[in-house]
């Protein structure tokens, strides 16, 4: 299980937008994205899960700079693609394990996810890929996130 | 946009669970995953969004053969993490455009959710990388989704 795990990471330089209660259909996340992109946001990290009762949640990452930006693009979406509500989070930092052969691992995210709470830190967000397990936490964690992580997993040093 | 694009890739080897209502507090995800790791699920695709009045769900992609012992682990931590409900979805499909510099060309996820929607395909899930973005869409339409996003992006061949 150590083996695999290479580096761990950590980006504090984008903020996370939440747009809840759209409308679970076809059509809607393109509409959405295309007005940001339109408008040169920089759409990072995109997560959308599972709908209940026809309507879901989008949480999008973009860099600071183009927070206000997204916040002006979501307004003005807002009736068309009946967004409930919507809300920006310029606070969090992105932690992640980076790896190889992560997915016939299966401890590898548990162990991650152990680790951030023994230390008190509370997962907002989870996307993953074959060679990464990311978590968003809250800014002011980051630090002692990369560290515990660092501990856990035997790393002299992270990438920056 | 399109010079970025390199493949288009599908995959229906896995089925997806939905963990509704948990505690947004730590150790939750610890838990779930921890068991889940102890029990030889190979746990996949992983996708957590924000949480709204302290809850939220968790969605996770196992292959076909841990789909049932999946559910007997969900089911078992149920009570410990007061899991409002839970339900597995074994007829989906992974489609992914796969491509460099994905972060600078905000264009690219949305023309893949725009390409989606006029073939009247419906994203169920949403997960990104650095160099790839995933839609979690019906296995039935697996088929469409791929022929389609092979059109959008002019290539000759996908990665099967
Ligand atoms: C919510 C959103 O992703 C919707 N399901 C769509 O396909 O656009
Ligand atoms: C929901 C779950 O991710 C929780 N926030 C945790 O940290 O475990």
């Amino acid at each position: 299980e150590q083996a695999t795990v290479r580096a761990i990471t950590h980006d504090l330089s984008e903020a996370k937008v939440t747009v809840s209660g759209v409308a679970d259909q076809p059509g809607v996340a393109a509409r959405l994205f295309r007005s940001l992109a339109d408008h040169g946001v920089n759409v990072d990290m995109i997560v959308q899960n599972a709908s209940a009762e026809g309507v879901t949640d989008i949480s999008f990452t973009v860099p600071h700079a183009d927070l206000d930006e997204s916040m002006r693009v979501v307004a003005a979406v807002q009736p068309e693609l009946g967004i409930r509500e919507f809300a920006a989070e310029p606070g969090i930092a992105r932690v992640s394990v980076i790896g190889a052969g992560m997915k016939s691992n299966p401890g590898i995210a548990a162990s991650m996810f152990e680790c951030l709470a023994e230390a008190g830190i509370n997962i907002e967000m989870i996307s993953t890929s074959a060679i990464r397990i990311s978590c968003v936490v809250d800014q002011d964690q980051a630090e002692q996130a990369v560290a515990v992580l660092h501990a856990a997993y035997e790393l002299d040093k992270s990438e920056y």
